[in-house]
This record gives structure tokens, C-alpha cells and sequence, in this order.
């Protein structure tokens, strides 16, 4: 604004009607130790819209009866400020009344990257228009979703479930066991397996540096959760044993620059296994908090 | 990892599109220099350290 090359533009809000529910999770030691979320899912009771007020809404905006509900996390950061995510973002009918399931996997996923000790889980859920005009319906006034009473009368009111696979059984297990020959049944576990370039024809007078190394391999096989899990996420594939973490392998090549031959340094990408993990194939990697 | 992986990232890596034919003429007389070769060691060191998350 204080500069000359520029007009200077107001702006106005054209629409600001939102109702916006902070929902609060006191998190610690909700999730068991040595597990992995599978899934985080928001539950909320839609509260029926009395008939009277159904009739008058479809009288005044007919064919239009939808609004929009959006889950935001919610990060206070240590400066005080705030910040939020969106995690999940769909139309609700006034029609419709009961549970509404949201998925908030990955809030809880942001909330497991904080830094101890850890905030509550803060959930911001907000219900707006669906479309913006002056002709815009406004059956987002007509959605209310059961908030938290007192305790004991919270019939309806917000829950958070949360669906946990315990490491224990249905994690890989470190190193596999040199002596164990592997067999189907073996565990998902780190096998030893070297890379021996001096005897590749390729590398032969190329590969300086090393001679080989031990990239290592994911091998054995992964337990299924039960039917009832996996009849609730059928996008989701089986569990598989593989390289979650990996490491650069760097070498030392002969190159030609200028009709000489010098040696030079490279780093490749993803060749050594550092661990394995059973996984589901399929499944979204988890975003990282950005700082 | 099979070693026709490690070969497509070596090219990959150096922007080639076959394996540079070599003799042992070529290797003849040919020295790592130092600063190569700590060059080399400090990726070592550092891939011992960090991780990347995979899949």
C-alpha cells in the first residue's frame, strides 16, 4: 500500500456466516504405545431440523438444502499463533439426521508429529454455505450438530474413535534371524544381501568405490487384521512387508571430462534398507507438518 | 534391489544413457584425489545418519 506503483484495492467480505464448533480431545495415552493408527474417525450427531422450519426452508429455496461441513485442525503454535489444516470437507443434507462419520486420520497423525509434551487435539468444525450470492440457500442455519452437554446428559454428543493395529502382532520384527531359514511363515524382517559390484561387468573399470555393500532386503510376510477391518477400509490392501526407511548409497565413478578420466562422487537414492515394515498397500503416506 | 537397479540409478544419476565403455588402459595411472575420496566419506557418514521414510 505505500508503494507508487500500485493502485491500492479495497477488499469486503461478501459472505461471513459460519457457525464454528471447537471440539478439544485430551489425547495423551489414548493411543496404546508400540501401535499404528489405522484410523481416526469424528463423530457427530446431526440433530433432525423440525418440520415447520424444513417446510419454510423449501419453500423459500427449493432444491437447495445442502450445506457445507469442514473439519480443520487446529495447532497453537508456541508463539501463540494459530494455524490450521484442513482434514475433511463435505455437503450435509437438512434431511438427513443421525451419526455422521468424518475422517480425521490425519489431524491425529499432525497431532502424533508435536513436539512434548503435547496440546489437546483442537478440531475446528465449521458449517457454511454451499454456494455465495444473495440468492445463496441458507440451509447451513438448519444444520446443528449435538455439542457437549453436562456430564452424563451427552447423549449424541462428539466422539472420537480411534482404530489402532498393536506392533506387537502386526509389525515387522527387526533383523531376520541368520540362522532361521525363511520360510512363509517368517515374520516381515531385515535380510542381509550384498551387492557385490566387482563381479559386475558393468562396474568393471567404472565403479571405484565400493567394491560392494550390503543393500539388505524386506522379505517374510505380514498378519492380516481381521475381516471387520478390512470390510470398513476395502480401499486399502493387504498388509505387506516393506522397505520403509532406506538410505543414499554414495560410489565413486570414473568419468571422462575433457578426454581425461576423473574420478567423481555420486549419491544414489534409496539403496540400502535401513528398516522394514508391514504396510498396507495403498494406504496414503502421512503428510509431515510443515514447521 | 537387483543390480540392474543400481545400474539404471548410476546412469540416472549421471545423466547417461548406456555404461560409458572402459578399458583397463583408461584406469592405468589413476589416482582418487584426496578431496574425492573425503568427499566420498562424508556421504558415507551422513547416509549412516539420516533416513528417508519410504512408501
Amino acid at each position: 500500500r505505500f508503494s507508487q506503483n500500485f493502485r491500492e484495492v479495497a477488499g469486503r467480505f461478501l459472505v461471513s456466516e459460519a457457525s464454528t464448533h471447537l471440539l478439544v480431545f485430551a489425547m495423551e495415552q489414548r493411543l496404546p504405545p508400540n501401535s499404528e493408527l489405522v484410523q481416526a474417525v469424528l463423530r457427530l450427531f446431526q440433530e433432525p431440523v423440525p418440520k415447520a422450519a424444513l417446510r419454510r426452508h423449501e419453500r423459500l429455496f427449493p432444491g437447495s438444502d445442502r450445506a457445507r461441513v469442514t473439519v480443520q485442525w487446529l495447532h497453537v503454535r508456541d508463539d501463540g499463533s494459530n494455524r490450521t489444516s484442513l482434514i475433511d470437507s463435505r455437503l450435509v443434507s437438512i434431511h438427513e439426521s443421525g451419526w455422521k462419520a468424518l475422517d480425521v486420520t490425519e489431524a491425529v497423525n499432525f497431532w502424533q508429529q508435536l513436539h512434548r509434551p503435547r496440546q489437546p487435539l483442537l478440531l475446528q468444525v465449521s458449517v457454511q454455505r454451499e454456494h455465495l450470492g444473495p440468492l445463496a440457500s441458507s440451509a447451513h442455519r438448519l444444520i446443528r450438530f449435538t455439542s457437549q452437554g453436562p456430564s452424563g446428559a451427552g447423549q449424541g454428543e462428539p466422539q472420537l474413535e480411534l482404530h489402532t493395529l498393536d506392533f506387537r502382532d502386526y509389525g515387522a520384527q527387526g533383523n531376520c534371524d541368520p540362522k532361521a531359514p525363511i520360510t512363509e511363515g517368517t515374520r516381515c524382517c531385515r535380510q542381509e544381501m550384498y551387492i557385490d559390484l566387482q563381479g559386475l561387468k558393468w562396474a568393471e573399470n567404472w565403479v571405484l568405490e565400493p567394491p560392494g555393500f550390503l543393500a539388505y532386503e524386506c522379505v517374510g510376510t505380514c498378519q492380516q487384521p481381521p475381516e471387520s477391518l478390512t470390510f470398513k477400509w476395502p480401499f486399502l490392501g493387504p498388509r505387506q512387508c516393506i522397505a520403509s526407511e532406506t538410505t543414499s548409497l554414495p560410489m565413486i565413478v570414473s568419468m571422462e571430462e575433457g578426454g581425461k578420466r576423473r574420478p567423481q562422487v555420486v549419491s544414489l537414492p534409496n539403496m540400502r534398507v535401513q528398516k522394514c515394515s508391514c504396510a498396507w498397500d495403498g494406504a496414503p503416506v502421512p503428510r509431515k507438518l510443515a514447521p | 534391489l537387483t543390480e540392474e537397479q543400481v545400474l539404471s540409478s548410476l546412469l540416472q544419476q549421471l545423466h547417461l544413457s548406456k555404461v560409458p565403455v572402459l578399458g583397463k588402459a583408461d584406469m592405468e595411472g589413476l589416482v582418487i584425489p584426496a578431496h574425492v575420496r573425503a568427499q566420498y566419506v562424508a556421504l558415507l557418514q551422513r547416509s549412516h545418519g539420516t533416513r528417508s521414510r519410504g512408501k
